[in-house]
């Protein structure tokens, strides 16, 4: 049964890109068929998977505004990891839909169109709770948001949630928020440690009837470490950039606790 | 003569709000009368400065939606550092304004609809290029971009120029790029000193028909340093919350190249 994940936050920079090539990227190496979807128009993750995204191709542009199928639209990284690419005209696509016809599920409509061959679809989403971030929660399953544990990227996280509750409510029932998992970690610093004792608290008391009653936050933290800032500019990830770095390690036991968690071990 | 600059980047998380927070109250210390225009729906320059912003307070979005006049908006943080609110529901202002006139002029209409008693004014942007940020650019006199030296970071510049030299076409002939201010500086890790050489490059290459002609990499770096990632939680910048910090003495020395720059020493 195929897993389609949101990676969402509105905050700018905290790390969605660089989880869903590395995630993605992990779990395919443990041979998990994965597809990746750029949904960002500044096309981040396609780059980072050196993925050429250039307005001639086929992305998920023409999936959202011409029905192209996703299946046709997805270039292939390795035998296990394929990725739907972006491209700028993706940065109109918000007010060129404004006016279409069930606009927030354009991509879930896509994804039920087909059966694809994949274990997991992840998702990485612009730093906005519009449109785009929209179609992702309206297809997903689950959600997983990435964080870095500073106040100011905190300060969205109640607003995220209630944006994941009204699609659930409205939109998509079975719409859950899998995990939490911390970007650029400094253990060094105490704000590091006072913004995850923040986040567990707030998971520990959510009540049982919302959509992140079950959320957890991923043992796994992501250290900063600069090699995760370099290998997108060579269009590789870190487990083939630099494979001993503590980036590498962290997505490798990222993707283990992700299995494991998901009961695919 | 008051001089508006607008801080952009589409690209997330680079150091957009710590700038405009931290230097307007640099600026505002050295008795500059700063004015500080929050304009990202998530309120966080608003959070910076310790204004309260609820929904109930006069803010950007009624400046916008509503013509409330900016001196009705803005709130008193010292005597020299004024800023205009923002809130949540400027989220919805892209899609409200839609079919409005001269959309991406209502801020440039506000500023020029009264006299204000500042030296400066500093725009704060969300991590798009969309209305919002296009509105502080149809307002500018000049641009500043923030930006980490990272590869990520580095790919949307093309764009950010090209957006700008649009609206200086078509909307705001006077608009030109002043600078660009290297944020979370790691002078330790090899990708800065790569990423700052292929900024300086481009811009020592730049035609002289551009508005980005004359734009200069401000000499002052802005290093990465903790204490700029706590004052927020505060409600405070960092002179009052850290004055001997790397983070405080930096934007004290951007003050001061800021201030050099635009013969007002
Ligand atoms: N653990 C890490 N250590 C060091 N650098 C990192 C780490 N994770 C991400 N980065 C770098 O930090 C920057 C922000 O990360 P990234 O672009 O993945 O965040 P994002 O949330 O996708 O940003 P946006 O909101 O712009 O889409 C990038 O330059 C990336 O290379
Ligand atoms: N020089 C620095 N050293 C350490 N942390 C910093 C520095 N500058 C900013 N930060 C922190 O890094 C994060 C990103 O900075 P900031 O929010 O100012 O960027 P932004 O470009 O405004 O982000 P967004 O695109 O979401 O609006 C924040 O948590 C901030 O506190
Ligand atoms: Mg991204
Ligand atoms: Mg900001």
């Amino acid at each position: 049964l195929m897993r389609t994940i949101a990676l969402i936050n509105q905050k700018g920079g905290v790390g969605k890109t660089t989880t869903v090539a590395n995630l993605s990227a992990a779990l395919a190496a443990r041979g998990r068929r994965v597809l990746a979807i750029d949904l960002d128009p500044q096309s981040h993750l396609t780059l980072h998977l050196g993925a050429e995204a250039g307005t001639a191709t086929t992305g998920i542009y023409h999936v959202l505004t011409e029905g192209t199928a996703l299946s046709a639209a997805a270039m292939k990284i390795s035998e296990t990891l394929w990725v739907v690419p972006s491209s700028i005209d993706l940065a109109g696509a918000e007010i060129e839909l404004v006016s279409t016809v069930g606009r927030e599920q354009l991509l879930a409509d896509r994804l039920a169109a087909e059966t694809l061959p994949f274990d997991y679809v992840l998702i990485d989403c612009p730093p906005s709770l519009g449109l785009l971030t929209l179609n992702a929660l309206a297809a997903a399953d689950e959600v997983i948001i990435p964080l870095q544990p500073h106040f100011l990227a905190l300060q969205g996280f109640g607003k995220l949630l209630e944006t994941v509750a009204l699609v659930q409510r409205r939109i998509n029932r079975k719409l859950r928020v899998f995990g939490v998992v911390l970007c650029m970690y400094e253990s060094a610093t105490r704000l590091a440690g006072e913004v995850t004792d923040d986040i567990e608290e707030f998971l520990r008391h959510g009540d049982s009837s919302t959509p992140w009653a079950r959320a957890k936050l991923f043992e796994t933290r992501i250290r900063r470490n600069v090699k995760l800032a370099e290998c997108p500019s060579f269009g590789k990830t870190i487990n083939a950039y630099a494979p001993q770095s503590n980036g590498a390690v962290d997505y490798e036991f990222l993707a283990d606790e992700f299995l494991a968690l998901h009961g695919d071990m």
